[in-house]
């Protein structure tokens, strides 16, 4: 049987990436969708009422100046500026009225990368997409085609991790089949794994988040036992609250912003297998698993991005 | 052409177009 | 996959309303100041074009005041349809800023067309000038609608843009966000004359 599991794994994986070799990322997009694009000219400030209006949490930036795709607005950047403003409170006027073309300078004045956007053509298979988005930090990957006439850059969409697993969620029957524990997969982050308590102020949670390169830090109580959860995007709640400048709350304080329709964390054992981990991705919107022992206590964490590495490079 | 109120001093203009087989609502935020 | 072997689950902790509770309950001050966002879903309402309650010919007037201070050229009007104005708009890639910070615009006398276009490989240039085509139309009594309209692009230096050769489904790759741009500068015009 154990070898069964296997052969059925190694199969149901390699039948998955021929379905996304077989696929563009025009296929993924909906027959009719919306895309909302941010002018540069905007006001940071303003893009936030954007982003929550639209309950999304990232938006292609247009620059009309250049007639041309100036790249993603995304949580990384909101961390930023409550970093620049952490680190320069006199600099408030500023702050307030920053605009999108001024994230840049805000980047390099506290020493971040920016974070590199790659880009693909909508009809190139979405296996190259899913490969190309593995190495930008964003999790995302924006779809550019040209106009026809004019040579114009077009921002077509923006693909991200969850709708890619959810896409392959939807379509692939063999995710029924890949019942390995996921303990067995190597795929679970739990070296070094970050994490704080309620009593943490967000303030050091918000750096933990850029220096380590993550998009959420798990809480734990004194023994190791999860109780929730920190991610990037509570940082857009924390600004439009602007109780940014009380940086001395904690993060458990800082949670009190989340909306009631946050659907919770997710955790889940290393005995659970990728199948039924997929399953939940199909049903529910879910960006990461964390995973707990039989008592709950914290042991690692499972992100979309190793899903995905696995499927795509896993051996 | 689609527009809709002026919001915090934010324009929000948009149109439909077709994109090969598909239709993309493309929606513009601009500063008024 | 059998439901009952997975032990994937929400952590009841992390729900917003537990959490709020159990932060009240340790009766932190803070605590008690914050409250959760509320993410209204606030549906955009959507108009098509902009609506005008103002004597026609006032909204005429204003609309040829804004075009001429965006620098843009019209045709003239024909007697039976005094209601439409065919618009034309330079629209440079890159090296659009003028001394104001504005579009370079062609303006009415158009012997001043900047004729450096750009050169696509084909050799063909990109054309530059955008068209639009703008109509005022009666909804009822005191209420008008002005409808704007993509009406294609045209080539400063006179050349007639070619396309024949891409199929209608190829030619549907087409860039919106200039048109958008350009409708975004002539309602700001218009919101800042009136």
């Amino acid at each position: 049987a154990g070898e069964n599991v296997l052969l059925e794994q190694r199969l149901a994986v390699e039948s998955i990436r021929t379905f996304l070799n077989s696929k563009t990322s025009y296929d993924v997009l909906p027959v009719s969708y919306r895309l909302i694009v941010l002018d540069t000219s905007l006001l940071v400030k303003k893009s936030l009422n954007v982003l929550l209006q639209n309950n999304i949490v990232s938006a292609p930036l247009w620059d009309s100046q250049t007639s041309r795709f100036a790249g993603l607005l995304t949580s990384s950047d909101f961390i930023n500026v409550i970093q620049y403003y952490f680190s320069n409170p006199d600099k408030f006027e500023l702050v307030d009225k920053l605009q999108l073309d001024g994230l840049k300078d805000i980047e390099r004045a506290i020493g971040v990368d920016p974070l590199d956007t790659a880009s693909i053509h909508p009809s190139r298979p979405l296996y190259e997409a899913c490969i190309k988005m593995m190495e930008s930090r964003s999790g995302r990957i924006p779809l550019i085609d040209k106009d026809e006439e004019t040579r114009r850059e077009i921002v077509v969409s923006v693909l991200t991790q969850y709708r890619i697993l959810k896409f392959v969620a939807l379509n692939c029957r063999e995710t029924r089949f890949l019942k390995r524990p996921i303990g067995d997969l190597n795929i679970i982050s739990d070296q070094n794994l970050k994490s704080c308590n309620m009593t943490t102020p967000v303030i050091d949670v918000i750096q933990l988040l850029t220096h380590a390169g993550v998009s959420s830090v798990p809480i734990v109580d004194e023994n190791g036992f999860l109780v929730n959860v920190y991610e990037a995007v509570d940082v857009l709640g924390l600004i439009k609250g602007g109780i940014y400048n009380d940086l001395s709350l904690t993060v458990g304080e800082a949670l009190m912003r989340r909306s009631d329709d946050f659907e919770g964390v997710y955790t889940c054992t290393r005995n659970d297998k990728l199948s039924t981990i997929m399953d939940n991705i199909r049903k529910s919107r879910v960006h990461r698993f964390f995973v707990v022992d039989e008592a709950g206590r914290l042991m690692g964490v499972l992100t979309l991005s190793d899903i995905l590495k696995y499927i795509l490079l896993g051996t | 052409l689609a527009t809709s109120s002026i919001k915090h001093n934010t324009l929000c203009v948009a149109s439909i177009v077709r994109y090969k087989r598909k239709y993309v609502t493309q929606i513009l935020y601009a500063p008024l | 996959s059998k439901e009952e072997d997975s032990t994937i689950s929400i952590l009841p902790t992390s729900l917003p309303q537990i959490h709020r509770a159990n932060m009240l309950a340790q009766g932190l001050p803070a605590a008690s100041k914050i409250s959760p966002l509320v993410n209204k879903k606030s549906k955009t309402k959507w108009h098509f074009g902009i609506r005008s309650r103002s004597y026609p010919l006032d909204v005429m007037g204003e609309i040829y005041i804004a075009l001429k201070n965006l620098g843009a050229e019209w045709a003239r009007p024909s007697e039976e349809d005094l209601w439409t104005i065919r618009v034309r708009w330079k629209y440079d890639n890159g090296s659009i800023n003028n001394n104001n910070g504005n579009m370079t615009m062609i303006s009415n006398n158009s012997n001043n067309i900047n004729s450096t276009n750009t050169m696509t490989s084909s050799n063909d240039a990109i054309p530059d000038l955008m068209k639009m085509v703008i109509q005022l139309f009666q909804i009822e009594t005191n209420n008008y609608l002005v409808d704007f309209k993509f009406d294609g692009w045209e080539n400063s230096n006179g050349q007639v843009v070619t396309n024949s050769n891409i199929s209608e489904d190829e030619m549907s790759t087409f860039s919106a966000y200039p048109f958008l741009h350009l409708t975004t500068r002539l309602i700001m015009e218009l919101a800042v004359n009136s």
